[in-house]
Protein backbone atom coordinates (compact mmCIF):
# COMPACT_ATOMS: atom_id res chain seq x y z
CA UNK A 1 0.00 0.00 0.00
CA UNK A 2 0.85 3.94 -0.85
CA UNK A 3 2.91 5.46 2.38
CA UNK A 4 0.18 7.98 3.56
CA UNK A 5 0.41 11.65 2.84
CA UNK A 6 0.97 12.58 6.42
CA UNK A 7 3.81 10.69 7.09
CA UNK A 8 5.60 12.95 5.14
CA UNK A 9 4.32 15.96 7.40
CA UNK A 10 7.42 17.22 9.58
CA UNK B 1 10.24 10.89 -1.85
CA UNK B 2 10.77 13.11 -4.57
CA UNK B 3 11.81 16.85 -4.83
CA UNK B 4 9.38 19.15 -3.82
CA UNK B 5 8.86 17.26 -0.44
CA UNK B 6 12.36 17.56 -0.24
CA UNK B 7 12.76 21.14 -0.81
CA UNK B 8 9.75 21.63 2.31
CA UNK B 9 11.60 19.71 4.50
CA UNK B 10 14.61 22.00 4.17
CA UNK B 11 12.20 24.60 4.16
CA UNK B 12 11.04 23.84 7.30
CA UNK B 13 14.30 22.92 9.01
CA UNK B 14 15.45 26.50 7.58
CA UNK B 15 12.41 27.63 9.31
CA UNK B 16 13.78 26.35 12.48
CA UNK B 17 16.95 27.42 12.27
CA UNK B 18 15.34 31.26 12.03
CA UNK B 19 13.61 30.48 15.38
CA UNK B 20 16.40 28.58 17.06
CA UNK B 21 18.96 32.18 16.38
CA UNK B 22 16.15 34.72 16.67
CA UNK B 23 12.84 33.73 18.77
CA UNK B 24 12.26 37.29 19.15
CA UNK B 25 8.79 38.39 17.76
CA UNK B 26 7.08 34.77 17.85
CA UNK B 27 3.95 34.32 20.60
CA UNK B 28 5.28 31.04 23.06
CA UNK B 29 1.73 30.33 22.60
CA UNK B 30 1.53 30.11 19.33
CA UNK B 31 5.04 28.29 19.57
CA UNK B 32 3.33 25.88 22.33
CA UNK B 33 1.01 25.09 19.66
CA UNK B 34 2.82 24.45 17.36
CA UNK B 35 4.84 21.79 20.00
CA UNK B 36 1.53 20.41 20.42
CA UNK B 37 1.12 19.33 17.41
CA UNK B 38 4.45 18.65 16.06
CA UNK B 39 5.56 16.40 18.61
CA UNK B 40 2.89 14.00 18.69
CA UNK B 41 2.74 13.87 14.99
CA UNK B 42 6.55 12.75 15.08
CA UNK B 43 6.52 10.73 18.16
CA UNK B 44 3.58 8.75 16.62
CA UNK B 45 4.80 8.44 13.37
CA UNK B 46 8.01 7.29 14.68
CA UNK B 47 6.89 5.07 17.03
CA UNK B 48 4.04 2.96 15.23
CA UNK B 49 5.91 1.55 13.06
CA UNK B 50 9.45 2.34 10.67
CA UNK B 51 8.69 4.18 7.13
CA UNK B 52 12.38 5.26 5.99
CA UNK B 53 15.58 6.33 8.18
CA UNK B 54 14.60 9.70 6.07
CA UNK B 55 11.22 9.51 7.74
CA UNK B 56 12.99 8.64 11.68
CA UNK B 57 15.64 11.34 11.50
CA UNK B 58 13.92 14.41 9.98
CA UNK B 59 10.96 13.75 12.67
CA UNK B 60 13.36 13.56 15.78
CA UNK B 61 15.35 15.74 14.43
CA UNK B 62 12.37 18.54 14.55
CA UNK B 63 11.45 17.76 18.28
CA UNK B 64 14.69 19.72 19.60
CA UNK B 65 14.13 22.71 17.25
CA UNK B 66 10.64 23.24 18.22
CA UNK B 67 11.30 22.46 21.71
CA UNK B 68 14.30 24.49 22.36
CA UNK B 69 13.05 27.51 21.15
CA UNK B 70 10.02 27.18 23.00
CA UNK B 71 12.69 27.07 26.65
CA UNK B 72 13.82 30.14 25.22
CA UNK B 73 11.15 31.86 24.86
CA UNK B 74 10.00 31.33 28.13
CA UNK B 75 12.84 32.06 29.61
CA UNK B 76 12.88 35.47 28.69
CA UNK B 77 10.03 37.53 29.94
CA UNK B 78 10.46 40.08 26.73
CA UNK B 79 9.23 37.56 24.07
CA UNK B 80 6.79 36.16 25.73
CA UNK B 81 4.17 38.89 24.23
CA UNK B 82 0.71 38.79 21.61
CA UNK B 83 -1.96 36.22 20.99
CA UNK B 84 -3.13 36.48 24.69
CA UNK B 85 -6.63 35.28 23.45
CA UNK B 86 -6.81 32.04 25.21
CA UNK B 87 -10.26 31.73 23.54
CA UNK B 88 -8.77 31.02 19.88
CA UNK B 89 -6.47 28.16 21.48
CA UNK B 90 -9.77 27.03 23.08
CA UNK B 91 -12.61 27.61 20.32
CA UNK B 92 -9.65 25.94 17.69
CA UNK B 93 -9.44 23.02 19.57
CA UNK B 94 -12.74 22.11 19.59
CA UNK B 95 -13.26 22.51 16.10
CA UNK B 96 -10.25 20.81 15.28
CA UNK B 97 -12.02 17.54 17.64
CA UNK B 98 -15.16 17.97 15.54
CA UNK B 99 -13.44 18.15 12.54
CA UNK B 100 -10.94 15.28 13.43
CA UNK B 101 -14.25 12.86 14.44
CA UNK B 102 -16.56 13.83 11.73
CA UNK B 103 -14.25 13.85 8.87
CA UNK B 104 -12.06 10.53 9.67
CA UNK B 105 -11.81 7.54 7.71
CA UNK B 106 -11.59 5.07 9.98
CA UNK B 107 -12.26 4.88 14.01
CA UNK B 108 -9.02 3.90 15.16
CA UNK B 109 -7.03 5.87 17.61
CA UNK B 110 -3.92 5.26 15.66
CA UNK B 111 -2.44 2.95 12.92
CA UNK B 112 1.04 1.76 12.01
CA UNK B 113 0.49 2.45 8.06
CA UNK B 114 -2.23 2.38 5.85
CA UNK B 115 -4.27 4.74 3.93
CA UNK B 116 -6.96 5.22 6.13
CA UNK B 117 -6.66 8.19 8.20
CA UNK B 118 -6.86 7.49 12.33
CA UNK B 119 -8.69 10.05 15.16
CA UNK B 120 -5.46 11.05 16.41
CA UNK B 121 -3.82 12.14 12.70
CA UNK B 122 -7.18 13.36 11.97
CA UNK B 123 -7.44 15.34 14.88
CA UNK B 124 -3.35 16.33 14.91
CA UNK B 125 -3.96 17.59 10.65
CA UNK B 126 -6.93 19.81 11.55
CA UNK B 127 -5.21 21.18 14.42
CA UNK B 128 -2.36 22.05 12.46
CA UNK B 129 -4.46 23.89 9.74
CA UNK B 130 -5.44 26.32 13.02
CA UNK B 131 -3.08 26.81 14.89
CA UNK B 132 -0.72 26.89 11.77
CA UNK B 133 -2.49 30.58 11.01
CA UNK B 134 0.30 31.71 13.11
CA UNK B 135 -1.50 35.27 13.08
CA UNK B 136 1.00 36.32 15.99
CA UNK B 137 4.56 35.06 13.94
CA UNK B 138 5.94 38.25 13.11
CA UNK B 139 9.33 37.21 12.08
CA UNK B 140 9.26 38.02 8.42
CA UNK B 141 12.01 34.96 7.22
CA UNK B 142 10.42 32.78 9.73
CA UNK B 143 6.92 32.91 7.71
CA UNK B 144 8.65 33.07 4.65
CA UNK B 145 9.87 29.55 5.49
CA UNK B 146 6.80 28.11 7.15
CA UNK B 147 4.16 29.42 3.45
CA UNK B 148 7.76 27.90 1.34
CA UNK B 149 7.30 24.47 3.49
CA UNK B 150 3.57 24.43 3.11
CA UNK B 151 3.48 25.19 -0.49
CA UNK B 152 6.31 22.73 -1.69
CA UNK B 153 4.14 20.04 0.31
CA UNK B 154 1.17 20.92 -1.82
CA UNK B 155 3.82 20.15 -4.86
CA UNK B 156 4.42 16.92 -2.96
CA UNK B 157 1.08 15.81 -3.05
CA UNK B 158 0.42 16.53 -6.62
CA UNK B 159 3.57 14.80 -7.69
CA UNK B 160 2.60 11.80 -5.69
CA UNK B 161 -1.23 12.09 -6.85
CA UNK B 162 0.42 12.06 -10.67
CA UNK B 163 3.29 9.46 -9.81
CA UNK B 164 1.21 7.12 -7.85
CA UNK B 165 -2.30 7.58 -8.02
CA UNK B 166 -2.47 8.17 -4.35
CA UNK B 167 -4.04 10.59 -3.09
CA UNK B 168 -5.34 11.63 0.70
CA UNK B 169 -8.93 13.75 0.79
CA UNK B 170 -8.16 14.95 4.75
CA UNK B 171 -5.09 15.92 4.69
CA UNK B 172 -4.73 17.82 1.23
CA UNK B 173 -8.17 19.64 2.62
CA UNK B 174 -6.07 20.52 5.74
CA UNK B 175 -2.75 21.47 3.79
CA UNK B 176 -4.47 23.92 1.46
CA UNK B 177 -5.95 25.29 4.14
CA UNK B 178 -2.78 26.28 5.89
CA UNK B 179 -1.26 27.39 2.95
CA UNK B 180 -4.18 29.75 2.23
CA UNK B 181 -3.27 31.37 5.93
CA UNK B 182 0.19 32.22 4.61
CA UNK B 183 -0.81 33.92 1.89
CA UNK B 184 -1.30 37.45 3.35
CA UNK B 185 2.27 36.93 4.77
CA UNK B 186 3.54 35.95 1.58
CA UNK B 187 1.91 38.66 -0.29
CA UNK B 188 3.72 41.29 2.95
CA UNK B 189 6.85 39.34 2.35
CA UNK B 190 7.06 39.83 -1.22
CA UNK B 191 5.64 43.45 -1.27
CA UNK B 192 7.47 45.00 1.47
CA UNK B 193 10.25 42.80 2.28
CA UNK B 194 11.62 42.14 -0.90
CA UNK B 195 11.40 45.62 -1.55
CA UNK B 196 12.90 47.29 1.14
CA UNK B 197 9.90 49.11 2.01
CA UNK B 198 10.12 49.15 6.03
CA UNK B 199 8.86 46.86 8.65
CA UNK B 200 6.31 43.95 7.68
CA UNK B 201 3.11 44.50 9.86
CA UNK B 202 0.10 43.06 9.04
CA UNK B 203 -3.63 44.72 7.41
Amino acid sequence: SNEPLYHDEL
Amino acid sequence: MNVFRLCGDVSAFSCLCVCLCVCAGISGKSQVAVCLWCSPHGILTCSTGFISIYNTVMKVGCLPGVGIPLQFIYSTCAFRNSYDSGMHFISGGSCCSVAGLSFLEKLTPSTPTGGNTPILWTFSIYLESVTGEAESYHQRHYLFFLGLYRALYLANWVWRYHTESFFDQIAVVSGVVQTIFYCDFFYLYFTRVLRGSGKMSLP
